[in-house]
């Protein structure tokens, strides 16, 4: 554990309080994308399937439990407890269009051709994408939420972190898993136009608000 | 070289 990947896990960890609190204390899930939030339930279900066959640590297993059990809360938020404030008119991003070649990219590009691990090969290319239709949601309604933006810098701040605890791993340890820092990689580009409008202007106090 | 004891990372 270094320290880049310790801020990345508490950044993750962050982001879904955030969230989580946003939804609570507002009662409401405006502005805030369903299909996203199945896709992590998702990515998080897949991934975590090592709870049965193996044990790391103590902090290792009770991130993995709460990352699994906050995404089935969130999604129980969004589709069933805040039902009526939920905005699907504009959540309308076709997931089929990423689970499809996601899948099918885990089966061919894989560590091992093995359930667990083309499910863990699965997981990691559906996390790199699966905020899209979250940022699809923001582009088409032309803003965000301040607590939204809090959320998603948070959420991208994470991977980006992981970066650097993968350059720390590979020189100080020789660990390079080139599956994860692909993907990694994507996922941490797809945030990029979101980071400069959030140093740009929620930092400023404005609220993100893009030209019609 | 990797194997499934490797995924320690969230």
């Amino acid at each position: 554990m270094n320290i880049f990947r310790l801020v990345g896990d508490m950044s993750h960890l962050l982001a879904i309080i955030i969230l989580l609190m946003k939804m609570w204390k507002s009662r409401s899930v405006a502005g805030i994308s369903g299909k996203s939030q199945i896709l992590f339930a998702i990515v998080f279900t897949t991934r975590y399937l090592d709870l049965f066959t193996s044990f790391v640590s103590i902090y290792n297993t009770s991130m993995k439990v709460f990352f699994i059990g906050t995404s089935y809360v969130t999604v129980y938020f969004i589709y069933q407890h805040f039902k009526p404030t939920y905005d699907s008119n504009h959540d309308t991003f076709r997931v089929e269009f990423l689970i499809v070649p996601v899948g099918g990219l885990a089966f061919l590009v894989n560590h091992e051709f093995s359930l667990l691990e083309i499910l863990w090969t699965f997981s990691i290319y559906l996390e790199s994408v699966a905020i899209l239709p979250q940022l699809f949601m923001v582009s088409k309604t032309g803003e965000a939420e301040s607590i939204t933006s809090h959320y998603l810098f948070a959420l991208g701040s994470y991977r980006a972190l992981y970066l650097l605890n993968w350059i720390y791993r590979y020189y100080f340890e020789g660990f390079f898993d080139l599956i994860a820092v692909v993907a990694g990689c994507v996922q941490t580009i797809l945030y990029c136009d979101f980071f400069y409008l959030y140093i740009t202007k929620v930092l400023k106090g404005k609220k993100i608000s893009l030209p019609a | 070289d990797h194997d499934h004891d490797d995924h320690d990372e969230l």
